[in-house]
Formats: C-alpha cells, sequence, structure tokens
C-alpha cells in the first residue's frame, strides 16, 4: 500500500485568467497535505490539511472565495469522514467562519452527532473556542462580480458555474 | 468546492469536502457536501471520494458512494469514478468530478465537465490536471 494524497478544486468552468491560479493552489495543498502524511499524521489530518489550504485560497470556492447565495451573503458547506470507523461530521449553511472543515472535523470528535446546520453551528463554533470572522473576509471582487452578473433575470447561475451539458 | 482524500501508511483512508455551494443559491440550500454519501465517503474496506459538481444531482445518485459501491462489485478507481459520473449524467442530467483512492494507494482524478482542477502526491511525486487526459 502507498500513502498518497489527491485534491480538487471543483470542476465546472474554469476562464483561462484563472487557469495558472487554480493549478498552483491545487499542488500547493495536495503538498501540505501529502507532508503531513509523511511525518506520520493519519489520512484525516492530511485531508484537512489540505482542504484548510484551499479554503484559505480565495482562488476556490470553498472559505474565502466562495460564491454568494442571492441575498449577497456567504454560507458553507464541509464534510469530513474517515475509513476506519466510518466517524463523520459536517456543517452545513455557516457563516463567519473561515475553515468550515476544521469545524466539521470538530463535530466528528467532539459530539455524537453527524452534522450541525446553520445557527446551530456557530453555537457549537463558539463552544468550541473557534474564532468568528467579517463575512467580508470571505467575499472577493471575483465572487461578488459573479454574484451582479447572475442576479440579471435571464441568468443561468448552474450553466454559469459548471459549463453547458455536452 | 474543494476536496481532498488520502490514504496512510497503516491503511487508513480518509475524505474531506468544502463548499460555498452554488452560484446565488437561495439563502438555506443545502448541496451534496454534507450529506454523507454524496459530497465523500469513506471507508477501510473499500476507499474514500469527494465529488464535485452539480450537488442536486450528484444528490439523486449518491454520488461517493455509488462510485464505493462500482468499487466493491469489482471495478477499478478509475471505472467506478468514470461509472459513477456516467450514471449522475444520463440519469440526473449533471456534470461534475471526483477524486477517489482505494486503501492500496490506487487513486484517479476523472470529471465529465469541461475542466476540473486538481493534484496528487505519492512516493515523492506530483502529479496535477485541468483539462481531460491531463
Amino acid at each position: 500500500m502507498l500513502p498518497v494524497v489527491v485534491v480538487h478544486g471543483g470542476a465546472g468552468h474554469i476562464p483561462k485568467e484563472r487557469s495558472e491560479l487554480s493549478t498552483s493552489g491545487v499542488t500547493s495543498a495536495v503538498r501540505a497535505g501529502y507532508a503531513v502524511l509523511r511525518g506520520g499524521g493519519s489520512s484525516m489530518d492530511a485531508v484537512v490539511e489540505a482542504v484548510t489550504y484551499l479554503e484559505n485560497n480565495p482562488a476556490f470556492n470553498a472559505g474565502c472565495g466562495s460564491v454568494l447565495n442571492v441575498k449577497g451573503d456567504v454560507e458553507m458547506d464541509a464534510f469530513v469522514m474517515e475509513g476506519k470507523t466510518l466517524g463523520s461530521g459536517a456543517v452545513s449553511a455557516v457563516r463567519n467562519i473561515a475553515n468550515p472543515i476544521q469545524l466539521a472535523r470538530l463535530v466528528m470528535d467532539k459530539t455524537s452527532h453527524l452534522c450541525l446546520t446553520a445557527e446551530g453551528a456557530k453555537q457549537f463554533a463558539r463552544s468550541m473556542g473557534v474564532p468568528e470572522v467579517p463575512q467580508e473576509s470571505l467575499i472577493t471582487e471575483y465572487s461578488r462580480m459573479r454574484w451582479r452578473k447572475n442576479l440579471a433575470p435571464d441568468a443561468n447561475p448552474v450553466e454559469c458555474q459548471m459549463g453547458k451539458m455536452g | 468546492t474543494v476536496g481532498a482524500v488520502a490514504v496512510d501508511s497503516q491503511g487508513n483512508v480518509a475524505c474531506a469536502t468544502s463548499t460555498g455551494g452554488i452560484l446565488n443559491k437561495m439563502e438555506g440550500r443545502v448541496g451534496d457536501t454534507p450529506c454523507i454519501g454524496c459530497g465523500g465517503y469513506a471507508d477501510n474496506m473499500v476507499g474514500a471520494v469527494s465529488t464535485t459538481g452539480h450537488g442536486e444531482a450528484i444528490m439523486k445518485v449518491v454520488l461517493a458512494k455509488h462510485i464505493l459501491y462500482q468499487m466493491e462489485q469489482g471495478q477499478s478507481v478509475e471505472a467506478a469514478s468514470d461509472l459513477g459520473l456516467a450514471c449522475m449524467k444520463f440519469r440526473a442530467a449533471g456534470l461534475g468530478g471526483v477524486i477517489t483512492v482505494d486503501p492500496q494507494g490506487h487513486w484517479a482524478a476523472r470529471f465529465s465537465s469541461r475542466q476540473m482542477a486538481w493534484a496528487a502526491a505519492q512516493k515523492d511525486t506530483l502529479h496535477y490536471g485541468l483539462y481531460e487526459g491531463e
């Protein structure tokens, strides 16, 4: 068996001018995750490290750089699972958290539940000492531009994000 | 959406997926990412998957678990990933991508969308791509 880390930065349409950002982002993240494995860390430690890297990179749609909902707000979802015990944790519709993936891991490690949502997830984050961040710190000019563009009555947000079906 | 899957030196697999969702979604919309078996799944008996793409379609076919089921039936990580994506395309009219590993360290990065940024590290070698075939 050969230890390995694989990451993705999202499927869909990636404009040419952002392709370099995407490639450098995923290679940095996979290096970070692999360094954890080489240091003796677990596969769970590695995937959380890699995804934290991607959440902190504004080129990707998670954490900083998340797309906006119809009101122009950030609502994020995250999930972790480990294969030895089928342990898992998730959060949905969370706001004002820099790294939802770390909160999902806390749900797995510190509760008997699988998923916490919205205000309940925020309360749990507070109880765990996870710092809140201003929403503005998660919003990029690029995500705001795409939000404005997709407010048009004839816009197709799914096609805009995923591309046309072949 | 972003995600990761890994196998460690003990043969334990894990997955992680995180997302801001779909552009201009309704307030309160929850996609596939936090739904077990959809945005990801990990089982030491079979492997681990993280998914990305059209969340509603991913949920309709329970994509991550669907791929692991194909692997349980004897498919390789590549073939199982392709079968899962094909099922999503033809049954739920959705595009997306997946990264998959098995406990032996075999891995795949496959997508039905035009592009997906991905990277893999194994045996101190880095692999990456953006377009089909890379």
